[in-house]
């Protein structure tokens, strides 16, 4: 039961070092090389988005079935919102990593990513034009995380444990939109305006969920077609949605 | 052990 203030100073502290893919860039990509690039990153950025849910506070509480329910349903939205944000001041671009900028037009060698690319640029000028703030990136991410909407909609728990860690995670959430209300409320914006602000910035997670059932799809086909190697911890939460 | 798991129940450093 942290003060509103507090719990998002958590959350800020939080947030993961910037990271950087660490490979000599050949270009121009092939599909080959262009996924393994990004299969690599996300590999890293993974290991990096467990410490993160670690420290987001509440979440050890829960059960450690939720909380690897929860990772497993939200770890490719988590990782296009964070590189939404990377991306956010520079227009037409996606900032994968310091060093592993892309455009919409380099996603030309990998079959069917194009159609990503342009859904990931057009919400990151959606972000753009809401002029983002790091206070409220931070709650929507806090939101994803928590947001699994087979876990809210379809299971109903079974046990005891089951049902206080399901009644600790809705708690956490409830105090995650608080955060979120209370960072838009310092905007100094009326209070309609700022009602507006709530939705518009909610309804963009439906958006981004979309994006990663397709980015889901399209990492799986690339696996099965045998374009890159998916390994390791990627593996085991793609595994998870296929 | 799934590498997720491990990595959920490393205490942190």
């Amino acid at each position: 039961h942290l003060h509103l203030e507090e719990f998002i100073s958590r959350i800020m502290e939080a947030e993961p070092p910037e990271i950087y893919l660490m490979e000599d860039m050949k270009k121009p990509f092939t599909e080959a090389s262009m996924m393994m690039s990004l299969t690599n990153l996300a590999d890293k950025e993974l290991v990096l988005m467990i410490s993160w849910a670690k420290k987001i506070p509440g979440f050890l509480e829960l059960s450690l079935a939720d909380q690897i329910h929860l990772l497993k349903c939200c770890w490719l939205e988590i990782l296009m919102l964070g590189l939404m944000w990377r991306s956010v001041d520079h227009p037409g671009k996606l900032i994968f990593s310091p060093d592993f900028k892309l455009n919409r037009e380099e996603g030309q060698c990998v079959e069917g990513i194009m159609e990503i690319f342009d859904m990931l640029l057009a919400a990151t000028s959606r972000f753009r034009e809401l002029k983002l703030r790091r206070e409220e990136y931070v709650c929507l991410k806090a939101m994803i995380l928590l947001n699994s909407s087979e876990y809210l909609c379809t299971s109903s728990p079974q046990t005891a444990e089951e049902l206080e860690s399901r009644n600790k995670m809705l708690r956490l959430l409830d105090s995650v939109i608080d955060a979120l209300v209370w960072a838009i409320s310092k905007l100094g914006l009326t209070t309609q305006q700022q009602t507006l602000r709530l939705g518009h910035l909610t309804m963009l997670l439906s958006h981004i969920r979309h994006m990663s059932n397709k980015g889901m799809d399209h990492l799986s086909t690339m696996k099965r077609k045998n374009v890159v190697l998916v390994y390791d911890l990627l593996l085991e939460m793609l595994d998870a949605n296929t | 052990h799934t590498k997720l798991l491990q990595l959920l129940t490393t205490k942190p450093e």
